[in-house]
């Protein structure tokens, strides 16, 4: 499942 | 952003630098395991090309830079600079028995099977196992600096703290990483063992040895 949240981590 | 992530992240920044410093001062490496240092470099490497294509923040690209910078910096101290006090002879773990599998697996299970994904969840599995070449050699040596103790204490609380900031985030914003989660905890479990050892000994003055 594709998420579409950004990768905002380090 | 939350106060459990921020700790974490100068905590792992903390870190970073402890080990630099020592390594810089002492002018020596001894003790310290090249090959999770190597591992750290490729882990930062293969998680932050979104670098120059994916701007969130000034400090989430500056941290990026500065984490592949130091680490890579450490790498080039250990098997350049300072090549001639690296322990060869106990920093023996077989790096390519993690980085194959954890390869392989980052293929199988990952959100998106896309190169920059794959690569995401590669060094996010990569991650989590890192830090055993370092735990192996203490485990062959029998005993750490206790500047080396201080480097791994913040080191491992980084991503303790990455599970309380993943909680946070869970309630508040509904935000979930089942692989991100899952490699953390992995992670840090690792880490419990030495965290016991560091608080009942490095916490009172005392060295860190292992149990002969």
């Amino acid at each position: 499942d594709k998420d579409t949240k950004a990768k905002d981590e380090l | 952003m939350n106060i459990f992530r921020l700790v974490g992240d100068l905590s792992h920044l903390l870190a970073i630098f402890v080990l630099l410093l020592k390594i810089w001062k002492s002018r020596s490496c001894a003790g310290v395991s090249g090959k999770s240092q190597i591992l750290f470099a490729l882990v930062f490497i293969t998680r932050y090309l979104d670098l120059f294509t994916n701007f969130i923040s000034v400090y989430n690209s500056l941290m990026k830079v500065i984490f592949i910078a130091s680490t890579v910096a450490t790498v080039y101290l250990m098997y350049i600079k300072f090549k001639a006090t690296y322990d060869s002879n106990h920093d023996t773990f077989r790096i390519e028995f993690l980085v194959v599998p954890v390869g392989g697996l980052a293929f199988l299970v990952n959100h998106d099977f896309t190169p920059l994904e794959i690569l995401w969840t590669f060094s996010i599995y990569l991650e989590s196992v890192a830090i055993l070449p370092q735990l192996f050699m203490i485990s062959k040596t029998g005993e750490a600096e206790t500047i080396t103790s201080h480097y791994l204490f913040a080191l491992g609380s980084y991503r303790a703290l990455y599970l309380l900031n993943w909680i946070y985030r869970y309630y508040f914003e509904g935000y979930f990483d089942l692989i991100a989660v899952v490699a953390g905890c992995v992670q840090t479990i690792l880490y419990c063992d030495f965290f016991y050892l560091y608080i009942t000994k490095v916490m009172w003055g005392k060295k860190l040895s292992l149990p002969a």
